[in-house]
């Protein structure tokens, strides 16, 4: 197996070298490889240059390149490590790395954190959570009031806020989401466990002499 | 464990935007 090399390589920029990026992340060189399939599809669906921009983002999610979505956004931004509004190659395979099963679950604390941490202050405030809970009802059929979202505020805050300053720090999340496990579920994708086999076609591309 | 409906943050993880699985659909 791979002995499909010695081509020569046309990346676009961004690209970085699948050994390099499998020492830094969860990865196997044949897993970068095969997310390299995955991001030419996503990053090639609107503009074809090799960068992932929101509204790719956005149609690989939703299937519509016009939904806006402010969990989406701002994994987004997340991703864009250099805030440079794309997604490169190298910033979208560190960034999955996360989500990888074998992922240190505190990596994956720690970027829940910053997702929440919508004006990334080192804290998630209460006017976040609440800006979250309305963004969450715009986007289904859920009717809630003001009444009832204080009550679900009070309710979190007096289980995650324990030194009662209105907002959540990083040992605070922690503690929380360690007595609630289930709030780390979307962090963990199982996909990127088969991603080899989810995308074959990364045997005829590899660069790499063995990518068993 | 049931999922708590008075825990924002269980409510949060809800969204379309947070699941990320999509990415690998066709």
């Amino acid at each position: 197996m791979g002995c499909f090399h010695s081509k020569p390589s046309q990346h676009a920029a961004g690209y970085e070298d699948p050994v390099a990026l499998a020492s830094d992340t969860t990865f196997s060189v044949s897993e970068i490889e095969a997310l390299y399939e995955l991001f030419k599809k996503i990053s090639s669906s609107v503009i074809d240059d090799g960068l992932i921009h929101k509204e790719e983002f956005r149609l690989a999610l939703f299937k519509n390149s016009k939904k806006e979505n402010l969990f989406a956004d701002r994994v987004f931004d997340l991703f864009d490590v250099k805030r440079n509004g794309v997604i490169d190659f190298g910033e979208f395979v560190r960034s999955l790395s996360v989500f990888h099963p074998n992922a240190p679950l505190e990596d994956k604390i720690d970027f829940a954190f910053q997702l929440y941490d919508l004006r990334r202050t080192g804290f998630i405030e209460r006017e976040e959570v609440k800006q979250m809970l309305i963004a969450l009802l715009s986007e289904s059929d859920m009717k809630l009031s003001d009444d009832v979202i204080e009550t679900i505020l009070d309710k979190t805050f007096a289980e995650a806020d324990t030194n009662n300053d209105s907002r959540i720090d990083k040992e605070e999340w922690q503690n929380f989401v360690l007595r609630n496990p289930s709030l780390m579920k979307n962090m963990t994708l199982p996909y990127l466990k088969d991603i080899t086999t989810a995308f074959p076609s990364f045997v005829f591309n590899s660069e790499v002499e063995d990518v068993a | 464990a049931k999922p708590n409906p008075m825990n924002a943050f269980e409510l949060i993880s809800t969204s379309q935007g947070l699941d990320l699985s999509a990415l690998f659909e066709e």
